[in-house]
């Protein structure tokens, strides 16, 4: 039927530039959500620390992002409880972002100079749905000989999406030489506030048929 | 593709800056601080069919279709998008994650009579 209608695109009457001005808002708005698939701008409650956002873009890897159907993301742990002197618990929201394909996951945290030799440290992912609350997964163990900032590689088989969303990881630590008189003399190993908030960095994969990808006959 | 100028009737590419502080989403949207909203728009007399660049135009598969089916297709050419290019952006969502993607064909670069 539209063989006959007449080309919309082929002039018409012309807006008065303030009518089109606004048209065109209108329709930047829908472009922009529909790319997103977003049905509605998101509401920022939380927004991230400005320097530890500064700091997380800084770190990404200059890496681009094949077009259409990747996307990188950085997650501030939302939630930072220490369970005990060398131990935290982090709890990420990550939904719906992990519909997607995980192919990459790094933990990046920040030690601190207090630290007296080597860190030990194993990352347990926490079961959150129901029925598995308080189980546990070894993710991954490493030991950090530096101070400053450590991006940590994350098995994706291991953080394969939750329909809640919510992503918590136990990290328990210690130092190797274990002379817990000097440990308490130097305090905390891990920085866990302000911007040197710890963040996941991750590669997600949308679900989408490859967009822009011509099929042929 | 041939500017538009204000009393060219022609298909041309009507360019558009959108700043996103306008829509109040400089919030959400982190980078860039606005993006070129394009469109094509214009007459399209029968000399002009399929020019320029009309090989990447969608509508020109269908409308060699119609060709091959139907000497005379009833319909008029039409101005399109012949070429585009995707634009990324960084943004925080829901959750506030920030997240950076490229949204595939965001940008018209070209328009072209089907």
């Amino acid at each position: 039927q539209g063989i006959r209608s007449a080309c919309p695109s082929c002039g018409g009457p012309t807006l008065a530039p303030q009518a089109e001005h606004a048209l065109v808002l209108e329709l930047a708005k829908q472009q922009i959500l529909e790319g997103l698939h977003l049905t509605s701008r998101p509401r920022i409650t939380h927004p991230p620390p400005q320097a530890a956002l500064t700091r997380a873009l800084r770190r990404l890897q200059p890496v681009s992002v094949a077009p259409g159907n990747e996307e990188e993301v950085i997650s501030f742990a939302t939630i930072v409880a220490s369970t005990s002197t060398y131990s935290s618990m982090l709890t990420f929201h990550l939904s719906p972002l992990w519909s997607g394909h995980l192919y990459h996951a790094r933990l990046w945290l920040h030690v601190l100079p207090s630290l007296p030799g080597t860190l030990y440290l194993r990352i347990f992912r926490y079961g959150t749905r129901r029925g598995y609350q308080g189980s546990r997964t070894l993710l991954a163990k490493h030991q950090m000989t530096t101070t400053g900032w450590h991006a940590l590689t994350l098995p994706s088989s291991g953080l394969k999406g939750e329909e809640s969303g919510v992503l918590k990881l136990r990290l328990d630590y210690r130092p190797l030489e274990s002379n817990s008189t000097v440990i308490g003399q130097s305090g905390p190993l891990l920085d866990m506030t302000g911007h040197q908030h710890p963040f996941l960095e991750l590669k997600i994969g949308t679900n989408e048929p490859e967009a822009g990808r011509v099929r042929r006959r | 593709t041939p500017t538009c100028e204000p009393e060219t009737p022609l298909c041309c590419r009507r360019d558009h800056y959108v700043d996103f502080q306008e829509l109040g989403w400089r919030d959400w949207i982190l980078q860039p601080e606005g993006y070129q909203l394009n469109y094509c728009s214009g007459q399209c007399p029968p000399h002009l069919a399929g020019s320029p660049g009309i090989a990447a135009s969608f509508h020109s598969a269908v409308f060699s279709l119609l060709k091959a089916n139907n000497p005379w297709p009833v319909g008029s050419s039409c101005c399109v998008p012949t070429a585009r290019r995707p634009l990324s952006l960084l943004y925080l969502d829901h959750n506030g994650n920030v997240v950076k993607t490229d949204v595939p064909d965001m940008v018209v670069e070209a328009c072209g009579c089907s």
